[in-house]
């Protein structure tokens, strides 16, 4: 474990927690997309489906348990809890997830590094994951208006992202045999489709104006 | 690569 690694996955729980702060006290899920979550429960779920075989550490244990509660917790807010389903922009989030999902299963099946059920499925994560914010992006894009919570939830997604980065050179230049290029490529295609939404929130950040995208 | 190594991040 290293520092990278470690702030990587700080800013990705604190994402999880500012948004289920937003729909737990405000109880609301405005411009937060069903979509997007949905993408995310079913990447943790495909990924972590080690959970029981493979022990890593406590800390990665924890960690998972704490990814996959919360993922399906927030999917379960949005589309049942009476009040927080009221507030979800279902007219705005229309992004077919499907389209998503078969690629990224049929792109798995291909390229893998081993072809064997789990690790096809962890592959499988690893792709989804690095699109699954465009629903969230998209809806973003057609609110444009933006408030803070939903704001801060995606720079710290992007936030995380980033660190995982720095995490891959670092492990890559400190231990032998490191080497994953599917872990990587889809990394930094994840990374990228952040690079738009963080220009115009360092923008409204440098002039100290409240956040919001261009039509 | 060792695939070992790859599934200790999440």
């Amino acid at each position: 474990m290293n520092i990278f690694r470690l702030a990587g996955d700080m800013t990705h729980l604190a994402s999880v927690l500012v948004l289920l702060l937003k729909i737990h006290t405000i109880k609301s899920c405005a411009g937060v997309s069903l979509k997007t979550q949905e993408l995310y429960a079913i990447v943790f779920a495909t990924r972590y489906l080690d959970i029981l075989t493979s022990f890593v550490s406590i800390y990665n244990t924890l960690m998972k348990l704490i990814f996959l509660g919360s993922s399906f917790s927030i999917v379960w807010y949005m589309k049942y809890h009476k009040t927080v389903r009221r507030t979800y922009d279902r007219d705005q989030d229309t992004f077919r997830h499907w389209f998503l999902m078969l690629p990224c299963l049929l792109l798995a099946l291909l390229i893998h590094e081993k072809f064997t059920f789990f690790e096809v499925l962890w592959t499988f994560s690893l792709y989804l994951e690095a699109v699954a914010i465009l629903p969230q992006l998209v809806l973003l894009q057609r609110t444009r208006n933006i408030d803070n919570l939903t704001g801060q939830y995606i720079f710290l997604l992007g936030g995380y992202r980033g660190f995982y980065i720095l995490n891959w050179i670092y492990r890559y230049f400190t231990e032998p045999h490191y080497v994953h290029w599917i872990t990587w490529i889809a990394g930094l295609v994840q990374t990228l489709l952040y690079a738009d939404f963080f220009y115009y929130y360092f923008l409204s950040w440098k002039n100290n104006k409240k956040l919001q995208l261009p039509a | 690569g060792d695939i070992a190594s790859q599934h200790d991040e999440l």
